[in-house]
Parts: C-alpha cells; sequence; structure tokens
C-alpha cells in the first residue's frame, strides 16, 4: 500500500467526502491506481461514487469487527484505476462494540500491515465529524492527514481540538503520522473567506494548500449522479480545482 | 420548562448550531424566555453567542457527569430573555463516561424533570453531528424534534437514517417525543435545491416548515461577532427569514 491519507476533521460538513472522492478520482484520471476506504456511517463517499449500499455487503465494519481481509472487501467504481471499501450503517455501532477489544486503536492499522492483495499507489480515508475511534483508528492506520478547512467561523474555531488530538496521536498511538496539510474548500468571494484564508496561512503557513476549492454548484450535483465531479462537469471550477490539488498532492509528496 | 426541542441531524454543517442560535434569539424577540443547552463537544452555540469557553467553566458536561443541576449552570447572554447551557471540550469524553451508568439515556431528561430554577418558555437543545449517547439524552428529553435539512444530495440521504433512529427512541425510551418538522436551510437559487425542496415536501408534506432559510453570508458572519445574526444585520434575509420560523413555530406549537 502506499502513502496512506485521513481527510479528517471533526466539524461537519467541511468538505471532508466531497474531498476524498475528487481528489482521488483527480489522482486515478493521472494514472495512479488508489484506494478510498470509506469510515463514514453515513456512506457518503459509497453513495457518492454509485456503489449501492445492499444489505449484506461487507465492508469497512467487516474489517474492523469480523477482521475480514481488506483484499477480501474491495470493489471496483465506475472510475478506471479507482478503488472502493464501502461503509455501512452498521459502522456506527463500531465504536461501542470495539470497547472491550485489545489494542481497539490499531485494528485498521494492523489490517493494512497484514495487505496481500493488488498494490496501490495512494489510499484515501473519509472519516465521519467526530474524534471518535473511527477517525482514531485512521489516524493510527495513516502516514497523513490532510484537514479540509471550509473558510468559515466555526471551522477555524475547532482546528485547535483537531492539532491537539493529532499531536496526542503521534506521541502515543502512532509515529509515523504527519500533519500533511490543510485544503480550504468552499471558498466565496466574500470577506469572512478572505479573512479566513489569511489566518490560516499566516498561522500554518506552506502546510496550506496553495490551490483552494472554490464554493461550486457541480460539486453538490455530482453525488446525486454517482460519479466524482470530473464526470459531471470537467470544465467546471471545481473539478479543475481537485486536479490541481491533486498535481499539488502529488508535488508535495515528491519533496517531503 | 415549556416545550424542549432537540435540533439534530447527524449530517454534518447543515445548519443545526445556526438555527439554534438565531430560532432562539428571534423567539426571545418576540418576548418569550428561551434557554439553549449546548450538547455539542464543539462548543458552537456557546462561542457563537460571545460566551467565553473558560478552563472550569460548568455546563452541561457536569450536569451529565457530575448530576450538577440545571439551574445551577445556566448563564445569561447579551441577548435579553436569551440564556445558555454551555458546552465544554470535555464533553466529547461524555459517551465514554456514561457506558457504565445506568439508565444512561435518561440522564438529561432527569435533569430536566428536577428543575427548580426560573421558568423557561421555550428550550432548544443543539446537538453533535451523530447519533450518540448525546444526542439520544437530548431525544429522551424533548417534546419535539426539529431536523434542519441543508437542500443537497447527501443531506437528503441521511434522512431515513435519523427517521428511523427517532422512532425507535419514541418507542422504547421517550413516548412524548414528536417529529415536530423539518426546516431547509442554506437554499441556494438552483435545480438541485429546487428538486430536493419538492422531493422532502412530496414525502414530509405538512411536517415541512413553509419557511425556509435562504444561503446569506450575514448568518455566517454573524457568530465571528458573538452574536445572533439579528444583532449583526436585522436587514438580512437570513435574519429576516428566522423572525418568519419563528412565528411558525409558535404558529405549530399553538394549533398542536
Ligand atoms: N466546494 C464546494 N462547493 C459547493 N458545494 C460543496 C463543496 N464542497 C462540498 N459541497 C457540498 O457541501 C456539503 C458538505 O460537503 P461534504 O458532505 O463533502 O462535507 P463533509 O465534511 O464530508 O460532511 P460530514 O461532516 O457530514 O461528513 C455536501 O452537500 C457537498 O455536496
Ligand atoms: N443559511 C446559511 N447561509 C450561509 N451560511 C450558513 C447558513 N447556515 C449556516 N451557515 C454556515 O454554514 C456552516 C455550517 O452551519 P452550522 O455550523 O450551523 O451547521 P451544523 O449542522 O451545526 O454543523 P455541525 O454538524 O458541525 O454541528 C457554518 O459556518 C455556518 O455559519
Ligand atoms: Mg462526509
Ligand atoms: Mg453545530
Amino acid at each position: 500500500l502506499g502513502p496512506v491519507f485521513t481527510i479528517a476533521n471533526q466539524k461537519g460538513g467541511v468538505g471532508k467526502t466531497t474531498t476524498c472522492i475528487n481528489l482521488a478520482a483527480s489522482l486515478a484520471a493521472l494514472n495512479k491506481r488508489v484506494l478510498i476506504i470509506d469510515f463514514d456511517p453515513q456512506g457518503n463517499a459509497t453513495s457518492g461514487l454509485g456503489v449501492e449500499k445492499v444489505k449484506n455487503q461487507r465492508g469497512s465494519y467487516h474489517v474492523l469487527i469480523n477482521k475480514v481481509a481488506l483484499a477480501d472487501v474491495v470493489v471496483e467504481t465506475e472510475c478506471e484505476d479507482l478503488y472502493l471499501i464501502p461503509a455501512s450503517m452498521d459502522l456506527a455501532g463500531a465504536e461501542v462494540e470495539l470497547v472491550g477489544v485489545d489494542k481497539r486503536e490499531y485494528v485498521l492499522n494492523q489490517a493494512m500491515a497484514a495487505y496481500t492483495g493488488e498494490p496501490f499507489d495512494y489510499v484515501l480515508i473519509d472519516c465521519p465529524p467526530a474524534l471518535n475511534l473511527l477517525t482514531i483508528n485512521a489516524l493510527t492506520a495513516s502516514d497523513h492527514l490532510l484537514i479540509t478547512l471550509q473558510a468559515e467561523f466555526y471551522a477555524l474555531e475547532g482546528l485547535t481540538q483537531l492539532i491537539d488530538t493529532v499531536r496526542r496521536i503521534k506521541t502515543s498511538l502512532n509515529p509515523m503520522l504527519k500533519m500533511h496539510g490543510i485544503l480550504l474548500t468552499m471558498v466565496g468571494h466574500n470577506n469572512l473567506a478572505r479573512q479566513v484564508e489569511k489566518e490560516v496561512r499566516d498561522y500554518f503557513g506552506q502546510q496550506v494548500y496553495t490551490n483552494m476549492i472554490p464554493r461550486n454548484i457541480r460539486l453538490s450535483e455530482a453525488p446525486s449522479f454517482g460519479v466524482p465531479v470530473m464526470y459531471h462537469d470537467i470544465h467546471s471550477s471545481g473539478a479543475q480545482a481537485y486536479l490541481k490539488v491533486a498535481q499539488e498532492l502529488m508535488h508535495r509528496i515528491d519533496v517531503g
């Protein structure tokens, strides 16, 4: 498995799923083999890729709770070179079901270490809007954290809590975890967005992606067709922005 | 305590906090005494009302875990007739800390039943983006559920899961709980929004509020000043919409 990215932020609705799907699709379009792991009980990454959530579909829940091998639950998507481990509703119960399990934070990490399937160039994990055991499992199994940040007041407020949690995970659970970067999403043309961007760039400097994702209706239309935005409207500002972000990610990984 | 409303939706970023603050402020402007209980560990309702989150501030966590009386943790806000029980970061740990507690779903319900302070005309509870023990405590202590629904594809997808959970809570934990209504939020002028509105009104009929909240930048600016939008820009479409929603809520309660 190539570099593993967790896309997390406990603030809700900040573009985690939209980034996961469209960044992965953009990397796949640049000839990389990409795997998305849907760790959100809402299963938005699963439905946003047009994968049916059927009753007995095995996915991320079964990897966590029934120790099913990752390779056995990978499914294809309509996009070439883009694969998915789907989420299901029973994932909502995983947190409580894992309470008594030994090394419960490492369950995904162990499943990744034991992976025997086809290699992937990148793995992206979509997380629920909480710093719960699902998100902690994702961070403990990852090399990089990508934070999606909506250019709004409440989103900025939650950032310090997120950074504190990541620091704790790095010291106690996963020393390999790097704070990869911050991607500004849903950036409108208004003073608030400019103010948030300035504050974030002043404080986090180079860690903030140069490319930002503009607010673009095509991004919220695409999931209703079950495809990434580039298959819905390749010329849209949203599709173009995610292609640029994919290139910037590859560049950041190369220079290390 | 007057009628208690839970504002919930496990989908993130759908306007729960924005609705809680601005609906409460609008009811207070219509001469009602209103209490907000912030049950979200992010504490956005607390900071959105300009209440400092100081280190040892007692609030909703202490009601749940230390059995502190509700009346002892009510604070004033800058708005007349609007009061708050603040959230704090330790609320994030409440879920795990309550696991061993007997009747853990009823802790808030019992605190409400024991309330001895000044009467309130309305109580609104802001919830985190999850159907976890905090949200379940809120629903078990409430008379009404108000669902805020962003006019987008993913938000619509999560609705059936939310309705199922509420039905289960009504049969097993709180038979008084009524599905009060659905409020459409961040409604833009585009086909997707019109399509979502049509689907929701076709399916839920009268339960959908006639008034909707438009997307309006003033609503996301107001929290950075620590005030409800009516104190930031009373003439904005956002402030006017929440005043209408407050009147519609009072009307719906009157006719029962
Ligand atoms: N740049 C954008 N422009 C317009 N709409 C967007 C953009 N990014 C995301 N959206 C829409 O905003 C909503 C929130 O985005 P999304 O669901 O990806 O956030 P999230 O962080 O994954 O939410 P959650 O916390 O519930 O998991 C969705 O309806 C999505 O379609
Ligand atoms: N009608 C609106 N127009 C424009 N912006 C809005 C509107 N309603 C809410 N917002 C902004 O959208 C973001 C999400 O809203 P809010 O935080 O109230 O949602 P939430 O459901 O409480 O989120 P969470 O799931 O994280 O608790 C906030 O930054 C808020 O300021
Ligand atoms: Mg998501
Ligand atoms: Mg909120």
